[in-house]
């Protein structure tokens, strides 16, 4: 597939990267020459480029262009106005790094598909998970179903699985354990009912969350 | 729990109001006297202070402090001093927002336990599931396993997971099917042998990377 990453932030320089690295095309376009000369060879294209400029963007020829991605930072008009020309030149996927909600409501308004905050995103996940230590992970499903990752409680530390009865009694499914021997962790994926959990092992379920509330509180 | 946060940058702010909005004992320090003001009232305690002056950072008292949390922005020294103090008065977990890779192995000299990279995490797994649109979500369990979400593919429509053998010959484990009725997701967990996939459905499954990627080309 074909992708233009506009704005080498942090973010953008990184997607390129990794897009690039799984085979894809890759046209990077930036304001800043050094960033632009730096990728040279490490992407499809690299164009140095004023994005605000409409005349110039059309001269590229973008039309065969699956998908832009935007990181141009501060300030806001930058970005609001980049995105207003791809959806012009009819690009379908307009995915955009935004500063804040109000920029992102801009962003939308203007045909961007897919608004990222990996600032906010990070911090709601750390936060939660600082808040809850013996939660390891917690992964959405869908709606009201979560995978989570939890240190074992106590009361199950050299059970069965089958004496533990855990999906009638707690309503959630063991889908693996984590063991930790000499420092390597190893995954036992769908244990059998006769395996044996043992102090200090995480165990990785699935189930609703009010569920897994109740199983956290275990702990 | 009781947590520092300095620097309200858009990922301190947010984890400041995670947390206490998750019922943590939150303090709050910044060098905008505006951000203070905005925050008062909506966590702990909201201080006015240059986090790089010692002597200041001292007279708080923060040595009841469980864990801060580093979002100081530019120029590096700012972050790279406050860590220095941090440890100086003994705070176990010092987590710190970094701005780059060289930026990170400063901090974890000075005794930073955890580095945070938001916008780098957020590019790799978005970069990922753009260049493998059919997989839906990719969520690494341990090393070398993950659980993942993908459509589920043609070949399997229709057919039962006790006919598709699933395990014996992809050598992975459907956690879950999704299912979309009516607009609404249902979430089929850990469905039986005799449940049928339908067109349009998703599979959750865990297995190791090399067997998930083989079951991802058939879709
Ligand atoms: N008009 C423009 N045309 C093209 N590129 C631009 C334009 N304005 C800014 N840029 C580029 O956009 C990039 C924005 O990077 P910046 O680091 O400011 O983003 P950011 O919002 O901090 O994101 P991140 O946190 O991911 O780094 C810079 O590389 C800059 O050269
Ligand atoms: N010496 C200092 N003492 C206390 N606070 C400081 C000091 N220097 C900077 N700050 C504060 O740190 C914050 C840094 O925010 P900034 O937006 O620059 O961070 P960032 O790296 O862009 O992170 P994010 O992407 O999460 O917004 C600001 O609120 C600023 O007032």
């Amino acid at each position: 597939m074909q992708f233009v990453i506009i704005g080498l932030g942090t973010f953008g320089s990184k997607i390129a990267s990794t897009l690039y690295g799984e085979g894809q095309q890759v046209l990077v376009l930036d304001l800043n020459r050094e960033k632009i000369e730096s990728l040279q060879g490490l992407v499809t294209q690299a164009i140095h480029i004023d994005a605000t400029d409409f005349e110039k963007l059309k001269e590229i020829g973008l039309e065969s262009m699956d998908c832009a991605i935007i990181n141009l930072g501060e300030p806001m008009e930058t970005s609001v106005l980049t995105t207003m020309f791809l959806k012009e030149l009819g690009i379908k996927e307009i995915i955009v790094k935004a500063i804040s909600k109000e920029h992102g409501m801009l962003l939308k308004m203007l045909g961007a598909t897919q608004i990222l905050f990996p600032e906010v995103d990070m911090a709601i996940r750390l936060g939660k998970s600082l808040a809850y230590p013996n939660i390891v992970d917690q992964i959405p499903v869908c709606e009201g179903y979560s995978i989570v990752e939890m240190a074992a409680p106590e009361s199950f530390w050299e059970k069965t699985l089958a004496q533990l009865d855990i999906r009638r009694v707690y309503a959630v499914e063991v889908i693996a354990i984590k063991h930790k021997e000499d420092g390597e962790e190893k995954l036992n994926m769908v244990p059998d009912a006769d395996d044996v959990i043992d102090e200090g092992d995480n165990l990785l379920v699935v189930g609703d969350d009010n569920s897994l509330e109740k199983l956290n509180k275990l702990v």
